[in-house]
This record gives C-alpha cells, structure tokens and sequence, in this order.
C-alpha cells in the first residue's frame, strides 16, 4: 500500500 | 507540456474585496500534502482576480513555502498575507499538476 493512502484527509478552511 | 516548461505559475491577487474568497484543503501529515484550492467564492478578492482555479495546488505564498506545514499553519500564513497591510496584494504561486 502506498503511505498516502494511510494518511488521513484534511480539514477544510474558508479564507 | 515539454519537460523545461514550467508547471508553476505566479498569481498576484489585488486585495479587492474584503475577504480573499479561498477555500483550502491540505498541508502535511494529510492525504493532501500541499494546499488545495477546494471553492472560490464569488466576490472575493480571489475572484476577482480571475486567476485563480479550484483544484490548484498552492506552492508559496508570497515567496514563502508551504511544504512541510501542517494545515491550520498554511491557512493561517495564507490568512496573514490578506490582512497584512504591508502589500495591497499577495502572490500565490500555483500549480495544476498534483
């Protein structure tokens, strides 16, 4: 498996 | 796209508007490594500009690099550029390859 599907997915900011 | 061209390209977004109008998503230790513009809104200085596109992915803001930053301190380096009121604009460098 490839490590960055391990990694968890982001929060999301309005800016 | 031949190999010497480049992939990156400069956008200056004229603070226009009172919000910059970007949505993120991203920054180390995420599926995302580097920011990700997810929306922009319209009638923010970001549309406004005309430049900017959902999907890209942020390298630099204003010459600083966002590898290796964690999400919440890329929004906030993107957050502080917009407000400072040293620059009545602030430089994004972007890149549609992921």
């Amino acid at each position: 498996r490839e490590k960055r599907l391990t990694l968890p997915p982001s929060e999301i900011t309005l800016l | 796209p031949g190999l010497l061209e480049p992939t990156s390209t400069l956008v200056r977004v004229a603070k226009s508007a009172s919000t910059l109008g970007i949505a993120i998503e991203g920054g180390a230790n995420t599926r995302q490594p580097l920011p990700r513009i997810v929306t922009i809104q319209r009638g923010g200085s970001a549309h406004n500009c005309g430049q900017l596109k959902v999907g890209q992915v942020i390298l630099e803001v204003n010459g600083v690099s966002m590898r290796s930053r964690e999400h919440r301190d890329a929004a906030r380096l993107i957050a502080e550029a917009f407000k400072t009121k040293e620059r009545d604009h602030v430089d994004f460098l972007v890149t549609d390859f992921n």
